[in-house]
């Protein structure tokens, strides 16, 4: 019920800013960027590869990218179980 | 479902070809002659899989792997979970990483190339798409996978899902959900992307109905036999399942087990658990478009209703019935067991389905108490949106949406009857489901039972607890939502077996559309005088 936060984002850019996604990504901590095929200017923002998730939310990287002038907006991605059959 | 094996002489250098019962059985490991999934056929008549490209959804494929490489389509290849364009398994000492590499087999692994054995669409492409290997699955990855490249990859096969311990109701969140309508509305340039999903691994204790991805409409769920026509173990059941192909699941004998590709190079006999169901069928799918390339979303369901076959399946727990048009089906199996031969063969000649209409069939709001001991029943009479443009006369899918909590979730059950009198179990007991809280909140229940029929009438829900504590419960709601289309399906297919579900299926309709031909126009020239 509680669910887990993981530090994979969903970022919306705000027009004209598509284009520099990699370097809002660096500067931000981020390993890498994707855009997203579907919606307006989303993209997925990949962690630095360290497996740790946390219940809170991701304090320091989500904070910062909010606050960035070319970014709309964070959305902090739930994490939850899928298995092989 | 007969068929003479002698007319199949189809002899393949892959060793692991006469293992492959799946295939082409022949009794092998005490299995039963002619139980397979027809592909004979449909190869003879020159359908292999060409010009398709099916992705593997799963921990990624190897790539580099001689029975594979030939066939791997890198373009339409991607890694959700590192974000590369390299689909490789990660490597583990337990070779955990090799589902997705032996799902791949069964669909595209070369033939007559002397290695391991031979896929389903042998002429097809397959796509790697890693997405599975990450600490915890998120709805940006699912949403992405689904919607990859959707004018490239024709068929999605999944063989994966939420936690299949007999206690989860889980299924797509908002951005898959939308990737799932775009892909069936818009991918393959409006034809539709094919979602092929493998119904579950839970066995009598869940229920399939309870997973979201396999019960949705725009997914065909696929279970398994096994090669003399008995459930794995782990199959669950649900009225959601269209079909059924084949995998292990209950014997010892290895070669009873599933043939395909392994990681590195390597084959194996042991794929096991219901996984295999879903790429045999995105292979038999496969051939189906290659016979006919224009064929939607919606016809590839129709085509698995109208050819599969109850062949020698057997479900020790539920009998096989025919619905109300005469179609027949198993709580399990759903129609029965895919047909590649005829399938090829209908969709060779196949005219795509008048369009689909979806009505708000009826919907009752009131709080019931679900009583501990008996049951309640509900009712919702419907003329199916008849006189509005949105009329449903002629049903593929049904849903229950249901609103209802208890003591104890596990002990509830759900049947839903319809007006021609086919009665679809909606929920089974799940015994190990012990959530007193959550309950279902609005939960799309499917069956794809009363494909067919007539939905005007009255429709009847019953709702009751089968366990060993009385238990308490209230329902708040259920809307009644049906699909499908105002025209008959089937009236202007061309009929070449008078055997044949389509050709009962037409003469049903035709008698129907004259009934009521006659019926207008009695009422005309009645209110004329």
């Amino acid at each position: 019920e509680n669910g887990i936060l993981t530090n994979h984002l969903l970022v919306q850019l705000h027009e004209g800013s598509y284009d520099e996604a990699p370097q809002v990504a660096l500067e931000h901590g981020f390993e890498s960027v994707r855009k997203l095929p579907f919606g307006d200017g989303l993209f997925h923002f990949y962690p630095q590869s360290s497996p740790l998730s946390r219940r809170k939310r991701s304090a320091g990287h989500g904070q910062s990218l909010q606050k960035d002038h070319r970014v709309k907006s964070v959305l902090q991605q739930a994490g939850f179980d899928r298995q092989k059959r | 479902g007969y068929r003479d094996l002698n007319q199949v002489d189809i002899n393949m250098s892959d060793p692991l070809f006469t293992k492959q019962w799946y295939l082409v059985n022949t009794g092998q490991a005490d299995g039963t002659p002619g139980l397979d999934l027809n592909v004979a056929e449909a190869w003879g008549l020159g359908f292999t899989g060409k010009g398709v490209t099916i992705a593997i959804m799963d921990d990624g494929i190897d790539y580099l792997h001689p029975d594979l490489a030939a066939n791997y389509n890198a373009e339409a290849s991607y890694d959700f979970s590192s974000n590369d364009p390299y689909p490789y398994p990660r490597y583990t000492d337990d070779w955990f990483n090799s589902h997705g590499t032996r799902c791949a087999g069964e669909v595209s692994a070369v033939a007559n190339n002397n290695i391991c054995g031979v896929g389903v669409a042998y002429n097809s492409k397959v796509a790697g798409i890693r997405m599975l290997d990450q600490p915890f699955m998120t709805d940006i990855i699912e949403a992405s996978s689904i919607s990859h490249m959707p004018q490239v990859i024709d068929i999605y096969s999944a063989s994966w899902g939420p936690t299949d311990d007999g206690k989860t109701v889980d299924g797509p969140r908002e951005l898959t959900l939308q990737a799932m309508a775009d892909g069936v509305n818009k991918g393959r340039g409006g034809k539709g992307s094919i979602y092929v999903w493998a119904s579950g691994d839970g066995g009598s204790y869940d229920d399939c109905n309870c997973d979201g991805y396999a019960s949705s409409m725009w997914t065909i769920s696929i279970n398994s036999a096994i090669n003399d026509g008995r459930t794995a173990l782990y199959d669950e059941s649900c009225s959601s399942t269209l079909a059924s192909t084949f995998s292990n699941g209950r014997k010892r004998n290895p070669e009873a087990g599933v043939a395909t590709t392994d990681l590195y190079g390597n084959c194996t006999l042991r794929h096991s658990g219901t996984s295999a169901a879903a790429p045999e069928a995105a292979g038999v799918f496969a051939l189906a478009l290659e016979a006919n390339p224009d064929l939607t979303w919606r016809d590839m369901q129709h085509l698995a209703v109208l050819t599969s076959k109850r062949n020698r399946l057997h479900d020790e727990v539920h009998q096989w019935q025919r619905n109300g048009v005469g179609l027949e089906f198993n709580h399990l199996f759903g129609y029965g067991v895919l047909d590649a031969g005829g399938m090829v063969k209908m969709a060779k000649e196949w005219k795509t389905v008048p369009e689909r209409f979806h009505c708000v069939a009826g919907s009752i709001q009131e709080t019931h108490k679900v009583p501990s001991e008996d049951k309640l029943v509900l009712t919702i009479t419907t003329d199916a949106c008849q006189g509005k443009e949105n009329y449903v006369r002629y049903l593929e899918h049904v849903q229950a949406v249901v609103t209802v909590n208890a003591s104890r979730r596990g002990d509830l059950n759900l049947n839903m009857t319809s007006p021609m009198g086919t009665k679809s179990i909606l929920l089974s007991r799940r015994p190990r489901d012990d959530d007193a809280k959550v309950g279902y909140d609005k939960w799309p229940f499917m069956t794809s039972h009363s494909w067919g029929e007539d939905p005007r009438g009255t429709w009847q829900l019953e709702v009751l607890f089968q366990g060993e504590v009385p238990q308490t419960g209230t329902l708040q709601e259920w809307t009644l939502m049906i699909h499908g289309t105002q025209s008959a399906p089937y009236i202007d297919q061309i009929v070449r077996d008078y055997q044949s579900k389509l050709a009962m299926s037409k003469k049903e309709e035709l008698e129907e559309e004259l009934d009521e031909a006659l019926e207008r126009s009695l009422k005309s020239l009645l209110s004329k005088n």
